[in-house]
């Protein structure tokens, strides 16, 4: 839920600032392809009416972000492609891909791939991180945005520690994934914390 | 086999 409303937060933010100055349309497109990845069991496997709707809504949700921040004025307009360079086809994709290869538990497509997607996800957050970092200061609902896309995964690893104890769920790459995840995030939390507490304006160091 | 039941989360 958190992960959706990252989403719908991010989609509310485009449509009424009609700008997407801060925002970095490359994390999205680190995401469409951990989607792409993970949710091809669509296609062979039914978990649930809401295990299902979630991806299609994260999937299309995301394609339509990136379509707005680079095609759709006025929205595109803003965008700022120097900005927003991470690399993450070097730096994040190959290495998910060897990790996703050598670390997946069984040597099929489907689990190749959806260990290469936890792998990825764990440091999609990288390029968003790095455009706010160029820019200091960030607007409160990019804040509200960044912080609820770091929280969802805190919630995964309590609902881990959870299901262990619960049903004996062991998944021990999605857990290391998770701790990575959550670990980039916490420092982007701590201010995020700070100015909240005092009421301030964001600013990172 | 777990694969079998497959990845339950999102």
């Amino acid at each position: 839920m958190l992960h959706l409303m990252s989403i719908l937060l991010l989609l509310w933010k485009l449509k009424k600032s009609k700008s997407c100055v801060g925002i970095s349309c490359r994390m999205q497109e680190c995401y469409a392809i951990v989607f792409c990845l993970r949710y091809l069991d669509l296609f062979y496997q039914f978990i649930s009416v809401y295990n299902t709707a979630m991806k299609v809504v994260f999937i299309s949700s995301t394609f339509y972000l990136i379509f707005l921040m680079r095609f759709q004025p006025p929205v595109s307009a803003t965008y700022d492609r120097t900005a927003d360079s991470f690399p993450y086809e070097q730096y994040l994709l190959g290495p998910a891909a060897v990790l996703g290869f050598i670390s997946a538990e069984e040597w099929s497509i489907p689990e190749i791939f959806w260990t290469a997607s936890i792998w990825l996800e764990s440091v999609s957050i990288l390029p968003q991180l790095i455009l706010l970092q160029q820019l200091r200061e960030v607007e409160n609902l990019t804040a509200e945005f960044v912080a609820t896309m770091g929280a969802y995964r805190f919630f995964y690893i309590l609902n881990w520690i959870y299901r262990y104890f619960a049903e004996g769920y062991v998944n021990w790459i999605g857990w290391l994934g998770g701790i990575v995840q959550t670990g980039l995030y916490v420092d982007f939390f701590y201010y995020y914390a700070m100015s909240k507490w005092y009421g301030q304006k964001l600013v990172l160091p | 086999d777990a694969r079998l039941v497959g990845h339950d989360e999102l």
